[in-house]
């Protein structure tokens, strides 16, 4: 059997909020090491990939790996009916095919049980090969879901451009265009409003904005986001989630053809 | 122009 208990339940919640657009149908892995999940977008143009490491959990049992076939639509439904600050668990017994969430408010006066029906979902998993990248980025995750906000109100793309001056996020569209440049900013307060920008070589991509808005929706999970970029491969905008582990978003590049 | 590339063209199977 399977079996994980997260008093921070919110944290599942914040989880299915980030990918359910992004994602239709997804395998949710269940291993010693914890509960993971890699999927495509329809069309297999961006990439998640989460994982909650079992540590992080107040209780997690699995007895063998599992896989668990789920639509995220409804398996956001049934998250949505938990409370902020309900512990959630998750339980699926070996050779059923549903899994069980259950809900406890934090004072245990109300418990609520949410079946929800598995589905054989045929995934293919991919490989993400170990990268070096030429620029990393971190910045604080509001600044950076604002930014694509604003520009995808401009143009439909983005360019990421990383040089010694920092990082511009560049657009163009019928009104005109739009630049939005971040120095390297260290000298604050607290550590999670700090930008630091590590540069290796120079790097410029073209991505598409929608996508970005997409990932941005994970900002509820984390003060800062970590951009990865290396000349034609995919860019990687990572959340961490707690000390739990990470949602991370991998986007194909356009490319001048 | 800028065509979109699919993270299949990146990622392989494993």
């Amino acid at each position: 059997m399977f079996e994980l208990r997260l008093e921070q339940g919110s944290l599942l919640k914040k989880v299915m909020e980030a990918i359910k657009d992004l994602v239709n149908d997804a395998n949710f892995d269940c291993s010693a090491t914890g509960f993971s999940m890699q999927a495509m977008d329809s069309s297999h143009v961006a990439l998640v990939a989460l994982l909650l490491r079992s540590e992080g959990f107040e209780h997690y049992r699995c007895d063998r790996n599992i896989s668990m076939g789920i639509n995220l639509a409804n398996m956001a439904k049934i998250l949505k009916c938990a409370g902020n600050d309900d512990i959630v668990t998750v339980k699926a017994d070996d050779g059923t095919d549903s899994v069980t969430f259950m809900f406890e408010s934090p004072t245990q006066d109300k418990i609520s049980d949410f079946e929800l029906k598995l589905m054989d979902i045929d995934s293919e998993h991919l490989g993400i090969p170990e990268a070096e990248y030429d620029a990393i980025v971190r910045m604080p995750s509001a600044e950076f879901a604002r930014i694509c906000k604003d520009l995808s109100s401009i143009g439909d793309t983005v360019v990421i451009s990383v040089t010694k001056e920092g990082v511009k996020f560049s657009t163009r569209g019928d009104i005109g265009t739009a630049n939005i440049v971040c120095r390297q900013n260290t000298s604050v307060d607290k550590p999670e409003e700090a930008t630091i920008i590590e540069m290796k070589e120079m790097v410029s991509l073209t991505f598409a904005l929608r996508y970005m808005n997409s990932f941005a929706k994970a900002t509820p999970l984390a003060s800062q986001v970590t951009i990865s970029l290396s000349s034609d491969l995919p860019v990687v905008v990572e959340y961490k989630i707690a000390e739990m582990g990470y949602i991370r978003f991998y986007l194909a590049p356009k490319i001048e053809e | 122009v800028n065509q979109q590339k699919q993270i299949t063209s990146f990622f392989t199977k494993s």
